[in-house]
């Protein structure tokens, strides 16, 4: 049973899993991501298949972001400074990163801004 | 985010996660959705790390995301870390880092630096522990032996806290949201609560990796931000992942 006011609680779930019914959507697919290879070309094989999805995210924070600042002075802001800010990264994130830009053809600052974004978040 | 590690009566140990992201960043009134929280689903992979063709560490991830926020070395230790919220947080870590000072970690670089260089539970431990960030987060911990768990409570520059499994307490579990387990969580988010009393309906001698997910099945623990659910446990060297969603009615967060 659950209630149908805030917070929604229920009874403790049982036999979820294996996992089905409406809370499950999707198992998780596997890529290997080979350590031995330069830092830039790491990500090549998981970017190349999921550069449509990584594309569609981040257009729905410049969305979110062109909401607050319809300018787009904020998404020129994190082009223009954020790829300055790539080469201060430590190694290897810097690299790996600058390899999923050029994987997916996404803009460098705004995929610097996915990797930061937990410490960018609390603002 | 929820994040449990617990040991069974056998000496197993269990851990796992939800991955809750997206809070206020879009509402979709239509499907009654967080917008960036499903548009990471898709980006959901599992991840084998491998350097002379053997794994090193496996992760659940967004791909894009070069850091780690769920992750496992096989027959060492497991890692995750939720968010934690502080008025000294990520932002005066990165103004300081924009004006030059740059000794410290970003938060999932240093996991991932864990991950992929700690070799011991313990030596993970004092690194989560030491090593200066520029936001605080909660790091959870599962070891390979008995009574090795941990949640690390971390601000910017300490390790404010650090709780462990005590079997002879009857500590056999520890469960992370996000706020500081010697406080009260907001009364609006309170999912430690429900989290805590399905693992105390589970018990000690039922605890394993399906009892852990109906834990993290259950509403509010499983809620609209909930993108992923990760079950590991080390003495198998084992992960597994799935996409969640969360029927109406159903928090949103």
């Amino acid at each position: 049973s659950a209630q149908f006011i805030p917070p929604f609680t229920e009874d403790c779930r049982a036999d979820m899993y294996p996992p089905n019914g409406p809370t499950f959507r999707a198992a998780v697919g596997w890529y290997t991501v080979d350590l031995d290879l330069p830092p830039s070309k790491r990500w090549t094989a998981v970017i190349t298949e999921k550069k449509t999805d990584l594309a569609n995210m981040i257009e729905a924070i410049k969305d979110l972001a062109n909401a607050f600042v319809p300018s787009g002075r904020l998404i020129e802001l994190v082009d223009i400074a954020l790829p300055l800010m790539v080469n201060t990264l430590p190694d290897p994130f810097g690299e790996e990163i600058k390899g999923i830009a050029a994987a997916s053809g996404l803009p460098l600052g705004e995929v610097v801004l996915f990797n930061i974004f937990y410490e960018v978040f609390t603002v | 985010c929820t994040s449990v590690v617990a040991e069974d009566d056998k000496g197993n140990l269990f851990h796992g996660r939800n991955l809750d992201f997206g809070l206020f960043l879009g509402w979709d009134v239509k499907n009654k959705s967080w917008t960036v929280s499903e548009k990471l689903k898709p980006l959901v992979v599992n991840l084998d790390f491998r350097r002379n063709n053997q794994t090193v560490f496996k992760s659940t991830n967004f791909a894009g995301y070069v850091g780690m926020l769920t992750g496992i070395k096989p027959h060492v230790f497991t890692l995750t870390m939720n968010e934690r919220f502080s008025l000294d947080g990520g932002y005066i870590g990165i103004l300081e880092w924009i004006l030059g000072q740059r000794d410290g970690m970003w938060m999932s670089f240093l996991t991932r630096s864990v991950l992929e260089n700690a070799n011991s539970y313990e030596e993970a431990k004092t690194r989560l522990a030491q090593t200066k960030m520029l936001a605080p987060a909660y790091f959870i911990l599962g070891g390979n032996s008995t009574g090795q768990g941990c949640i690390i409570t971390r601000s910017r520059l300490l390790s404010l806290d650090v709780l462990e499994i005590d079997l002879k307490l009857g500590r056999w579990y520890v469960l992370e949201t996000n706020y500081d387990h010697w406080k009260e969580p907001l009364f609006l988010d309170d999912r430690r609560t429900p989290a805590m009393k399905c693992m105390n309906q589970t018990t000690q001698p039922k605890m394993s990796l399906k009892t852990m997910y109906d834990v993290l099945s259950t509403k509010p623990v499983l809620n609209k931000l909930t993108t992923y659910t990760t079950l590991m446990q080390v003495s198998e060297g084992s992960l597994e992942a799935y996409i969640r969603d969360c029927p109406n009615p159903c928090m949103p967060w």
